[in-house]
């Protein structure tokens, strides 16, 4: 589903070069539940971003079911970013003179949905999050969690096959946390691919192979054993 | 050296209304290290917000060493605000068009300090938490655990008495987060106040004392006794 060969992202400034990402390759097949894990800094971010079709490599070649990202059309990489993807951005991107409902129905609305469809399935994803009530409120009026919890309900709305998450309970306690983890199973387990960022070792046990990034290269890459 | 006696926040939203803090009383003396933990939207950066006198309540009393700060002139304020607090935001509040470094220099321009002497001290501050070479760099060109990081120099480069953090090892891996507690653990030990918002109950139990929130109220407020 996902091929990634010999990727770098390299950052010129001034005298010295930053390399995001160092010669990465990488194969990700539908369904699969992925961890990627690694210090800060280290070019996991750079990664969901190349994956997601967000940002374009300095050199390397990412194909996506069997067709080279970089010839593709922009109508179809639209099509790619807004009704294949679902990201949970680090920090959340959401858009501060919307409310919290038009925020996530955002995605819908790309989707062509007419105006009712998409408030009722807004209201539902906001609902699924422990949200009910905030929906005509504007982020900078909820908490820290509050707005990663749009963001996620935002990506999910959709009902996209490829979950892109970017330490999606960085800012939830570990009961609101675990409930976002059960509905990423959920999403996995009706066959699609789920591919998560983590500092959490208890979040990335989650998934059933971890990717572990040290310097913008892939360290190690291991299936789960435990449970 | 900080009494808060039966505080409200109350945000009247049409017609519902947000308790943020529901009758909040408590006691944290010089010297102390406090871990505030609770679930996503309960008001524990609310009640930071409060200690660090960044906002201010609907009801309720609120002493600094003995003084009521409803009762301080704007400059009392802005001395405590700049010199005798340093703040770790959830979201960081780094400025997007002032580099790492000038950021780094805010409070220390706040404090009077000479051109070179401010540049030298961020440069160590910044070396401290492993961001040496990117001083000239802004924050939207860094990763999201390397923002934190800039966040929490900013805030210690002042040697302030009183540290308020939310969250700060939200984005950062479990070894550039032991390396942060330990940098709080030593504040604490010259004699400091560290205030410490917390998911994470490992990097909790850093802390002597836990309080619980839940729904604007304190739950529990408990003597930590392993180490
Ligand atoms: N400006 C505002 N207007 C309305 N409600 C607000 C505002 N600011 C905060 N709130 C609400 O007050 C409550 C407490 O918010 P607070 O940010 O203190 O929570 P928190 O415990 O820090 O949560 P988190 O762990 O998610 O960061 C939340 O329900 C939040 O939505
Ligand atoms: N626009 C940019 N210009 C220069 N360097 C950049 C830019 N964007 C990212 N970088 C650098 O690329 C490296 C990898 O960044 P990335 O955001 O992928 O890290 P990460 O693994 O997600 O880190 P974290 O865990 O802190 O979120 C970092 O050193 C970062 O500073
Ligand atoms: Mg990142
Ligand atoms: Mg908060």
């Amino acid at each position: 589903m996902i091929r990634i060969e010999n990727m770098y992202k390299i950052y010129n400034m001034g005298d010295n070069e930053v390399r995001a990402l160092d010669g990465v390759s990488l194969h990700i097949g539908a369904n699969e539940f992925v961890s990627i894990v690694g210090p800060s800094g280290s070019g996991k971010s750079t990664l969901m971003n190349m994956i997601g079709c967000l940002d374009t490599p300095t050199e390397g070649k990412y194909y996506i079911d069997g067709t080279e990202v970089s010839q593709m059309r922009d109508d179809q990489l639209a099509e790619i970013r807004n009704r294949k993807v679902g990201f949970i951005f680090q920090s959340y991107n959401l858009l501060g003179r919307l409310t919290v409902l038009e925020n996530v129905e955002l995605p819908l609305i790309y989707a062509g949905l007419a105006k009712n469809e998409r408030r009722h399935l807004a209201k539902e994803a906001l609902k699924k999050v422990g949200l009910e009530g905030r929906e005509h409120h504007r982020p900078n009026q909820l908490s820290g969690g509050q707005q990663q919890r749009v963001a996620i309900a935002r990506a999910l709305v959709n009902k996209p096959s490829l979950i892109l998450a970017d330490e999606p309970t960085g800012a939830l306690d570990s009961k609101t946390g675990e409930e976002i983890m059960q509905m990423l199973r959920e999403i996995h387990q009706e066959g699609n691919t789920v591919v998560l960022i983590t500092h959490d070792k208890e979040i990335a046990k989650n998934a059933k192979r971890m990717i572990s990034i040290h310097d913008g290269k892939i360290f190690s890459d291991c299936e789960v054993k435990y449970a």
